[in-house]
């Protein structure tokens, strides 16, 4: 998870 | 139809134009171009029928591995009225002495064997959109949780495919074979693009994007 926080961050907030 | 209609607009390049080198200039553009690119990827992915309902980590390992073929699927889809040019962006075009002079000779080259194979099949929207969705679920990514999730998403796109094209292409009882036949080279096309971007970054001349940068270390 850690190594890949941005495409993470971008699939959790909505659109 | 839904696949048609969350279709992306249309995206464009923002050279920076005091950059004095050509081929850096070509480079850095290509390079913003596609942290942009990945950013509407992954938004357009949340509107492919059956992807949401995915565990996160199951999207991210489907993303992580199917970004690159989904980008060129794009190219390659903007590129089949052009004569061997690259359409990148719609005012971003990239002929075959751009690519050679900036070392993406070869990836001009591979990218316009699949352009041709798609123009032999006069594929439509509906096909290029349903084959990109295609790529998504069919990443072949080695991190799945749940596998029958992911499949079911598979069997669902594949049977929007067949069920396209006995309505519109009756005339090709084998037309949806034809283009499931086309994703092997896609598949390769796209690796050969991430080597070309792995081999850009080591060489370290050209501004990359942390997002970039983050999807190129999960390939």
């Amino acid at each position: 998870q850690e190594k890949h926080r941005i495409l993470h961050k971008l699939l959790q907030n909505g659109n | 139809s839904h696949l048609v209609l969350v279709e992306p607009g249309e995206i464009f390049a923002s050279p920076d134009l005091d950059l004095q080198d050509g081929d850096l200039r070509i480079l850095t553009t290509l390079c913003e171009l596609i942290n942009r690119e990945l950013l509407v990827t992954i938004g357009w992915a949340k509107h492919v029928p059956g992807f949401s309902v995915l565990s996160l980590v199951d999207q991210m390992a489907l993303l992580q591995s199917a970004w690159m073929e989904i980008l060129v699927l794009g190219i390659v889809y903007r590129s089949l009225p052009m004569n061997d040019e690259l359409a990148v962006a719609e005012n971003f075009l990239l002929g075959r002495e751009q690519c050679r002079s900036s070392g993406l000779l070869n990836l001009h080259s591979v990218l316009l064997q699949l352009v041709r194979k798609y123009r032999k099949t006069k594929v439509d929207k509906e096909e290029f959109v349903t084959l990109k969705a295609m790529a998504l679920a069919n990443s072949d990514s080695s991190s799945i949780e749940n596998m029958e999730s992911v499949l079911h998403l598979q069997d669902r796109l594949h049977e929007a495919l067949q069920d396209y094209e006995r309505e519109q292409h009756s005339e090709d009882p084998h037309r949806s074979g034809k283009l499931l036949m086309t994703l092997p080279l896609l598949r390769q096309t796209a690796n050969e693009a991430v080597r070309t971007f792995c081999q850009i970054r080591l060489e370290g001349r050209i501004p990359m994007h942390k997002l970039f940068l983050e999807m190129l270390d999960a390939k």
